[in-house]
C-alpha cells in the first residue's frame, strides 16, 4: 500500500517494533501496523453520498457543530466543505471574518446558528499536523465556546 | 482507570510519559476488536473535556492522527519527541483504529467487509465499552472529532449518540470532512483552476460543456453527475493532468514526499490501487469518469 506524496515509513517502523507492540498491549493475534489498510478500504461499502441529514440533525438536536478545513488541500477541498455548510439551512450570524493566532491570519470563520465554518490559511489536509498552533487555538475555542 | 491498560512507557521517549496513557481494546460486535489509545489531559483531567477522534480513509488508522498530527508525540526516528500542540493539554482524548482491519485492530473472524452503518454501529460499541472501562468520564462534556472520511464516520454516529442520553454528548468538529461527494467533486475542479492547476483555455473548455449558456456560476454547473460527453471528457483531461504530475494533492504547496521506492511502486500499481487513504472528491471523479465512460482520454503511462 502506497500513499500519494505521504510517507509513513518511519512511523510504520516504529509501530511494527515488538517493544513497542509490547509497550502498547498489543497481543500478538493483531495484525502488523500499517497506516492504511488496502483490505478494508476495498471491501468497504460508502453509503452516504451526502451528510446533511445527519449533521442537520445533530445541530437541530442542541449539538454544536465545527466543520474547518485546510485551504490548500485538493483532497476535500474548502470550498465543497463551505458549500454543504451553506446548504444546511441554518441562518448566517455576522459575516464571512479572518481569525487571528499571534496577530497573524490564522484563517477565515463564518459563523452559523449551531455551528461554525472555518478555514486554516496554508494547511493541507490534516490541519493539525500542518498548523498545529493554530488547530489547537481553534479546537480549544471550539471547546471553550469562544468565538474565533 | 483500567489498569490492565495502562501504558508505562513508550520505546524511544526519554523519561516519563507525564499524563495518564492507557492502550488497549475495545469490544464492537463479538469477535470485533477495537484497538485505543487514552491520553489524559495535559490540565486538568478531572474536568477537561472528552474528545474522540477518527482518522479516514476509510481504512486509516486514528495512530496517525495520535503520532502526526494532534498526539501528545511525534516519531522521529526511533525517538519520540513532544509534541507542544498536543491537543490533549486542553482535553483528554481517545484515538480510535476503526473498523475491524484498521491499524492493530482485527476481527477473530477475519472478515474485513464493512460500510458506513456497521462501522458507526461498532464505534457506539466501542465507546460503550470504553466507558466501561472509564467510568468516571461518564458525566465529562463528550466531543466526536475526526478529519477526512471521518466526515462520514461522525455524522453517522452523532445521529447514534443522539439516542443514548447516558454519554453527556455535546458537539462535534469534522477537519477536511469528506461531507458530500457531488459538492467536493464540483468544488475540486474549481479549486484546481483557481489556484493555477490548470490553464484558462482548459477552463473554458470545461465551462462551455459543463455549465448551462456557459455561466460558470456553480448553480449552472455540474462535474460529477454530467450525461454529457464533452463535459465529461474536458474534465478527464483535466483530472488526468493534475493526477499525473506528482503533486501532493493533500497540501497543494507542500513536497510530493513519497520516498524513492514507493513512488516507482506507486507509479506501476496507481491505476487500479491509488490509495483511499482520505477518500477524496478528486478521486471520485476520476474514478466515476474512468469507469463511466469510453473515452479516448490520454494518459502519460509513467515507466
Amino acid at each position: 500500500q502506497t500513499i500519494p506524496c505521504v510517507d509513513d515509513a518511519i512511523l510504520i517502523r516504529y509501530l511494527g517494533r515488538n517493544d513497542v507492540r509490547q509497550a502498547l498491549n498489543i497481543p500478538s493475534a493483531a495484525p502488523d501496523w500499517v497506516d492504511c489498510s488496502t483490505v478494508v478500504s476495498s471491501n468497504y461499502t460508502m453509503q452516504n453520498p451526502s451528510l446533511k441529514t445527519q449533521v442537520a440533525a445533530s445541530i437541530k438536536a442542541g449539538k454544536r457543530g465545527l466543520i474547518y478545513n485546510g485551504d490548500t488541500d485538493l483532497v476535500c477541498d474548502f470550498l465543497g466543505d463551505e458549500w454543504f455548510s451553506d446548504q444546511l439551512g441554518f441562518p448566517q450570524i455576522g459575516s464571512y471574518e479572518a481569525w487571528y493566532v499571534n496577530g497573524q491570519v490564522a484563517g477565515f470563520v463564518k459563523h452559523y446558528d449551531g455551528f461554525a465554518y472555518a478555514t486554516i490559511r496554508g494547511s493541507g489536509h490534516t490541519v493539525p499536523e500542518y498548523r498545529p498552533a493554530a488547530a489547537l487555538f481553534m479546537i480549544e475555542a471550539f471547546l471553550n465556546s469562544t468565538k474565533f | 482507570a483500567f489498569e490492565a491498560d495502562r501504558v508505562t512507557k513508550l520505546p524511544g521517549l526519554s523519561g516519563e510519559i507525564k499524563f495518564n496513557t492507557f492502550s488497549g481494546y475495545l469490544d464492537g460486535e463479538p469477535g470485533t476488536h477495537l484497538h485505543y489509545i487514552f491520553v489524559e489531559s495535559q490540565n486538568d483531567p478531572a474536568n477537561d473535556p472528552l474528545l474522540l477522534w477518527l482518522n479516514g480513509g476509510p481504512g486509516c488508522s486514528s495512530l496517525l492522527g495520535f503520532f502526526t498530527e494532534q498526539g501528545p508525540f511525534r516519531v522521529n526516528g526511533s525517538q519520540l519527541t513532544e509534541n507542544q500542540y498536543s491537543w490533549n493539554k486542553v482535553a483528554n482524548m481517545i484515538f480510535l483504529e476503526s473498523p475491524a482491519g484498521v491499524g492493530y485492530s482485527y476481527s477473530d473472524s477475519g472478515n474485513y467487509t464493512h460500510d458506513d452503518d456497521s462501522t458507526s454501529a461498532n464505534n457506539l460499541l466501542a465507546l460503550k465499552s470504553w466507558f466501561v472501562k472509564f467510568p468516571e468520564y461518564k458525566n465529562h462534556d463528550f466531543y466526536l472529532t475526526g478529519e477526512s472520511y471521518a466526515g462520514v464516520y461522525i455524522p453517522t454516529l452523532s445521529v447514534r449518540l443522539l439516542e443514548e442520553p447516558s454519554i453527556n454528548y455535546k458537539g462535534f468538529a469534522i477537519g477536511n470532512g469528506y461531507l458530500d461527494r457531488v459538492l467536493l467533486g464540483n468544488s475540486a475542479i474549481r479549486f484546481a483552476y483557481h489556484h493555477g492547476l490548470i490553464d484558462s483555455s482548459m477552463w473554458r473548455k470545461i465551462i462551455t460543456s459543463c455549465c448551462n449558456n456557459g455561466d460558470e456560476s456553480p448553480e449552472n454547473c455540474d462535474f460529477v453527475q454530467t450525461t454529457d460527453y464533452k463535459c465529461s471528457k474536458a474534465v478527464a483531461i483535466a483530472s488526468n493532468f493534475i493526477n499525473n504530475i506528482n503533486l501532493n494533492p493533500y497540501s497543494i504547496y507542500e513536497d510530493c514526499r513519497t520516498t524513492a521506492s514507493s513512488l516507482a511502486v506507486d507509479t506501476l500499481v496507481t491505476r487500479k490501487h491509488r490509495s483511499n487513504r482520505r477518500k477524496l472528491g478528486w478521486s471520485l471523479i476520476r474514478k466515476t469518469l474512468k469507469q463511466s465512460e469510453t473515452m479516448e482520454v490520454e494518459e502519460d503511462h509513467i515507466t
